[in-house]
């Protein structure tokens, strides 16, 4: 059930995969699992829809977490962000009005082959598992891989690098399925927010360049609030800003794709810690780090529904 | 054993370069040594200022280390032993599992 399920423990990918054919089954008026591709190695892509079915026309919010397969807390938030959907759904009035007037696609784990390489090799692996063609080196960040600004500063053109952007834009095929899926709905996806570590940091557009974004002032708004709701829980505190001058230059990443594309609000998370722990953020924290998050997420959203146009 | 026991002796190092001749060295001796780059993600980003953490084995930790003491590069050892800080969180993993 879902309350037996651990959301305070990392899990592995086929655990992930088993607890969302579950929650399709028992949850079906608020839950929807389907897939949007396959990996390169061949497992299935899979979304949660979460949402009151409606006839009337709702907008979206899409969450990723795990698009670099080592920050394991991105995941363990996505199932996170679906436990507390789920069980306060009737409980908490923000919670209610977030699942009647919106849907939320969340992509619990973006990059299942190296997710799941992360278990069982290689704990600090970061890339997808592609093969490159002439090099031993495998793999592509799937965070360079999108087709804006492809490859230009903070991105590495060698495939052994670990920022390697791929021999041309969604070559991935995860890339490619969730770019296929964001271009098709993207007139309803009000919302993009992508989960990372480590840096405690709430990040905008753009990432590739040094500008202000259109819509600055309700975007920079949501994200003053939001790092200030996530301070109020447990003292954390968070950064926020433009990613290229808050964190790095850094060009195809999906939030500056998202953007490009049409999605008017794009957000990324480098959740906890700023370094004592790093990608080994132990379990005990994944309660705290979570709920501190979760908190944020919901400011936003509901910035977002009321403030914004 | 855990991940085949091939964390023993990694150290995560965190390195903060304080002009940008110290950042060009570092870029060039973890570019030698190949760390694994905990952040920034890459190496082009190491400058003058910059918080930088390096994930290297034991064998490239000593070199490392030596040349960081005599640069004077202030630095600080974040995690000695990956290997053990591994097990010590599935060994709490397994009492909470119990418990």
């Amino acid at each position: 059930s879902l309350s037996e399920y651990n959301y305070e423990v990392y899990h592995t990918l086929e655990e992930i995969q088993n607890w969302m054919h579950h929650l399709n089954n028992t949850h079906s008026g608020l839950v929807h699992m389907f897939s949007i591709g396959k990996s390169y190695e061949g497992r299935p892509l899979f979304i949660l829809k979460l949402g009151r079915r409606s006839r009337a026309y709702k907008r979206a919010v899409w969450i990723d977490c795990g698009i670099h397969a080592r920050e394991w807390i991105g995941p363990a938030f996505c199932q996170w962000f679906v436990k507390e959907a789920l069980l306060t759904y009737r409980s908490d009035p923000t919670m209610r009005k977030m699942m009647n007037h919106l849907y939320f696609y969340i992509m619990p784990v973006f990059n299942v082959d190296g997710y799941h390489f992360s278990w069982t090799n290689d704990r600090f692996w970061r890339k997808t598992r592609s093969r490159n063609s002439g090099f031993r080196c495998r793999g592509v960040d799937a965070n360079r891989n999108w087709k804006v600004k492809w490859c230009n500063e903070g991105a590495s053109m060698h495939p052994c690098d670990d920022t390697y952007c791929g021999p041309y834009p969604e070559s991935e095929p995860e890339v490619k399925a969730v770019a296929n899926f964001l271009r098709k709905h993207k007139q309803h996806i009000r919302a993009y927010l992508s989960f990372h570590a480590y840096a405690q940091m709430l990040l905008y557009p753009y990432s590739y360049k040094y500008a202000t974004i259109p819509n600055f002032s309700c975007v920079e708004s949501a994200a003053y609030k939001a790092v200030n709701a996530l301070r109020s829980v447990y003292g954390v505190r968070y950064r926020y800003g433009p990613a290229s001058s808050t964190l790095y230059v850094s060009s195809g990443s999906s939030m500056d794709w998202a953007y490009k594309n049409g999605i008017p609000y794009t957000f990324a998370f480098e959740l906890r810690d700023t370094g004592h722990f790093g990608f080994l953020l132990p379990e005990v924290l994944i309660k705290p780090t979570c709920t501190e998050t979760m908190l944020a997420v919901k400011n936003i959203t509901m910035h977002l529904l009321k403030k914004c146009p | 054993h855990l991940y085949s026991n091939r964390y023993t002796g990694d150290k995560v190092i965190r390195l903060i370069p304080n002009t940008e001749e110290e950042a060009y060295a570092l870029k060039k001796i973890c570019h030698q040594l190949k760390v694994d780059l905990w952040q920034p993600s890459s190496v082009s980003y190491v400058s003058e200022g910059s918080v930088t953490d390096v994930r290297i084995p034991q064998n490239g930790s000593r070199i490392l280390l030596a040349f960081l003491q005599e640069a004077n590069i202030p630095h600080k050892i974040l995690i000695d032993n990956l290997q053990k800080a591994l097990e010590r969180e599935r060994s709490l993993q397994a009492q909470r599992n119990r418990r």
